[in-house]
């Protein structure tokens, strides 16, 4: 979510 | 993705096959000496419920959606076999780390430090949160049994190594892509710290072959 990323690990 | 989270990630399927294992083996949640903490399972259940709540709408590749899956329903599984088949053997006496507590404070911290305060996002954090702390019953159920199976040991080892290569993991990330992400860096590390001693026993005891015993 940092700056508005998805969560992109498990 | 990269080889650490990738080993870790294999780590942490190790860490759940090893446990079914043990309970079809033994066919039962406690060993001669040593036991598994049903309070421990279901807080890993929950942290999986509350972290993969994005698993149709964020997709990220199929390796993330079948390891979301497999670990939704894995924990579940295992508490469910705690819970109803395995119950005879699970003495819930034994198991008296107060969880309410690990879950009270996640929850009023992911209220505070968070990312975004959306419903999604605060449950993501509640479960990093969480997971961090998760392993609290288990580890306190050991020292009040002062022994643990090889096998539990092995256990708890491939469980404490998952979360020490996400660390390495995230130096690798915010060496090569400046990726910085506060909250699981630290729930992380106080994940991992946790484990400290135990991994100090586990490699100067067991490895050697002797049993494990608290000092």
């Amino acid at each position: 979510y940092p700056g508005k990323k998805k969560h992109d690990e498990l | 993705m990269n080889l650490f989270r990738l080993v870790a990630d294999l780590m942490h399927l190790v860490s759940i096959f090893i446990l079914l294992l043990k309970m079809q083996k033994t066919r039962s949640v406690a060993g001669r000496c040593s036991r598994i903490s049903f309070k421990t399972q279901a807080l890993y259940a929950t942290v999986f419920l509350t972290r993969y709540t994005d698993l149709f709408a964020n997709f990220q590749s199929l390796y993330n959606t079948t390891m979301k899956v497999f670990f939704i329903a894995s924990s579940l599984y295992i508490v469910f076999l705690m819970k109803f088949k395995f119950k005879a053997t699970n003495d819930p006496r034994l198991d008296t780390f107060k969880a309410q507590y690990v879950v009270g404070g996640a929850a009023a911290l992911a209220l505070i430090v968070n990312y975004a305060f959306t419903v999604q996002e605060v449950l993501w954090t509640f479960s990093i949160y969480l997971e961090a702390v998760a392993i609290l019953p288990q580890l306190f159920m050991l020292t009040k049994t002062g022994e643990a199976e090889v096998i539990t040991t092995h256990y708890l080892f491939a469980l404490g190594t998952y979360r020490g290569l996400y660390l390495v993991n995230w130096i690798y990330r915010y060496w090569t892509e400046y990726y910085v992400d506060w909250i699981v860096w630290i729930a992380g590390a106080v994940q991992t710290g946790l484990y400290c001693d135990f991994f100090y026993i586990y490699f100067t005891k067991v490895l050697k072959g002797a049993k494990f015993e608290l000092p």
